[in-house]
């Protein structure tokens, strides 16, 4: 099963490195960002689960009330022979229907890239109707790992995004807010 | 088969983006090193498969006839939402028997690192016998898509690494250095 290896994956060469840095790599952003509004409420990584699979590389081409702010500092580690790779997260500014800005970290799960161009290659092996499958296995085999983790606890949130309301221009933007405000 | 997932994964997220942009990398950084040995049979990324997934992050560990010269130049890609996302080789001195030195773009396929820790993890799912297994399936699988990517022709060589000779402590040079001798 494809997706249980991604979530494995996603979590062993991923997430338990960065998350127990995350908060660190906040703080020096705050202290060289002085508009930035990262606040207590927006200090866990926020990570997007389409069940579409449908990743945008960027989020303000999803939704018009998401800006790029900027990125946080680079973290360097040596993995598997590459010497210093890098490691990073982006800041993006939500607008609320008030024209309020709130800020969070926030990327796609990035497996789920594999998981969509493997259901368009024919030789991969599975097709665009496992696919949504293989998206929530994905996700609840993730959701299993983290819960168990002592290092990434408390630091991270997992939205799924059902995508029945993609016809709402602003529903990316809403779901942030969403999780954000029932943090602050 | 978590194996198959991981070599779809490393070539569809990792390999089909990096080894189109190379050569052009390469030839960055032999204008910015003139002390640069990186020939002609060194312009492909050295992969290496070790049967055993024991992986190290930096190659001098393994082996003194190996030195890390310097990285090449960066590449940055916005992936999923990370802006930026930084991608990049290491470059790595080699010593033949007869101490010359030879450059190449070398590291381990990183997937082999999860293989790795998932076989230590009881609540993943399989252990140390079905590793080795998993190797083998996921360095036939990636041989095959290399095999037929467009993308990646003639940019790449995968090593798999036989750990019967782990024993004697310049295994590792010697394996790079006959590949290398086999372009020059
Ligand atoms: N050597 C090497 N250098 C790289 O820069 C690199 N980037 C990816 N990979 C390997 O290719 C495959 C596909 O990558 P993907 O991004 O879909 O999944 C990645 C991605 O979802 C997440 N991840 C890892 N590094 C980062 C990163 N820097 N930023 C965001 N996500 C990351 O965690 C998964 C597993 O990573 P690795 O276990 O390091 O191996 C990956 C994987 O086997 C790399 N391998």
């Amino acid at each position: 099963n494809v997706a249980h290896g991604l979530a494995w994956s996603f979590y062993l060469g991923y997430l338990r490195l960065v998350l127990p840095r995350l908060e660190e790599s906040i703080a020096a952003f705050s202290a060289t960002h002085q508009a930035s509004k990262l606040g207590r409420g927006s200090r866990k990584l926020l990570i997007l689960v389409p069940l579409n699979a449908n990743i945008s590389h960027k989020l303000e081409d999803e939704d018009d009330r998401i800006s790029f702010f900027d990125n946080l500092p680079n973290n360097e580690i040596d993995r598997a022979g590459v010497r210093g790779r890098v490691y990073k997260h982006s800041v993006y500014r939500v607008l609320d229907e008030q024209k309020k800005a709130h800020e969070c970290v926030v990327e796609y799960a990035t497996p789920l890239l594999t998981l969509y161009s493997m259901s368009q290659e024919t030789s991969a092996g599975f097709g665009e109707p496992e696919r949504r499958q293989q998206v929530l296995l994905f996700y609840r085999t993730l959701q299993d790992i983290l819960e168990h983790s002592l290092e990434c606890r408390n630091r991270y949130r997992l939205i799924l995004l059902n995508d029945e309301h993609e016809d709402d221009p602003n529903f990316l933007s809403k779901a942030l807010l969403r999780h954000l405000q029932q943090q602050e």
